[in-house]
């Protein structure tokens, strides 16, 4: 554990909170992709199969939050706050992104077992997760400030995975190939997000693609 | 260390 991983997971924790906050308060999910809140529980459950038979306290905890409000906003998409999701602005192909991940995941895992072949699938569908999300944003031109948050938030948490793969590799040569080349596509993916996020909504003004 | 590569992260 270092300052760039704790620091990561509280803003994945963070990001949560302000998905559900937002959701909870304005009883509605309008500008929430449910595709990508769809990915992020198949992500999380795939990766986290390890916590039937690995326990240690910090990361079971937060495997089980992750894995439990993520179907909490699932179940909120679906049930009290459906009527405000609209389905023809979230019209992402999720299917490029799942075979995608599932081929890399066949192909090169670090062992052909299950677990690790889910694993690997995991790491390389949240890399790309929040593509119906951004492309929602897109498509709609603006997205309201809490939503901006939310991505922020959720981008930061891979983003400050970077550094701390840099100082475990350098403190203790740990290297973990897979993880660090999908983190990086992932924070890449958002970084044209963050500049208008950081140009407009730090600037006070509200969040609209040029 | 490939086996426990990354599997102590989130």
């Amino acid at each position: 554990m270092n300052i760039f991983r704790l620091a990561g997971d509280l803003f994945h924790l963070i990001s949560i909170f302000i998905l559900i906050h937002k959701m909870t308060t304005s009883k509605s999910c309008s500008g929430i992709s449910f595709k990508s809140q769809a990915l992020y529980l198949l992500v999380y459950v795939t990766r986290y199969l390890d916590l039937f038979w690995t326990f240690a306290l910090y990361n079971s905890t937060m495997k089980i939050i992750f894995i439990g409000s993520s179907a909490y906003v699932l179940h909120l998409m679906t049930g009290p706050f459906k009527p405000t999701h609209d389905p023809n602005i979230d019209t992402f192909k999720v299917r490029y992104l799942i075979g995608g991940a599932a081929i890399l995941a066949l192909l090169f895992p670090y062992k052909w077992t299950p677990a690790e072949v889910l694993w690997t699938f995991s790491i390389w569908l949240e890399s790309v997760a929040i593509l119906p999300q951004l492309f929602m944003v897109q498509r709609t031109g603006a997205a309201e400030t809490i939503t901006t948050h939310y991505i922020f938030a959720l981008g930061a948490y891979r983003a400050l995975y970077i550094p701390n793969w840099i100082y475990r590799y350098l403190t203790s040569t740990f290297w973990d190939p897979l993880s660090i080349i999908a983190g990086v596509i992932q924070t890449v993916l958002y970084s044209d997000f963050f500049y208008i996020y950081y140009t407009k909504v730090l600037q006070g003004r509200k969040f609209e693609l040029p | 260390v490939v086996e426990e590569a990354g599997k102590d992260e989130l």
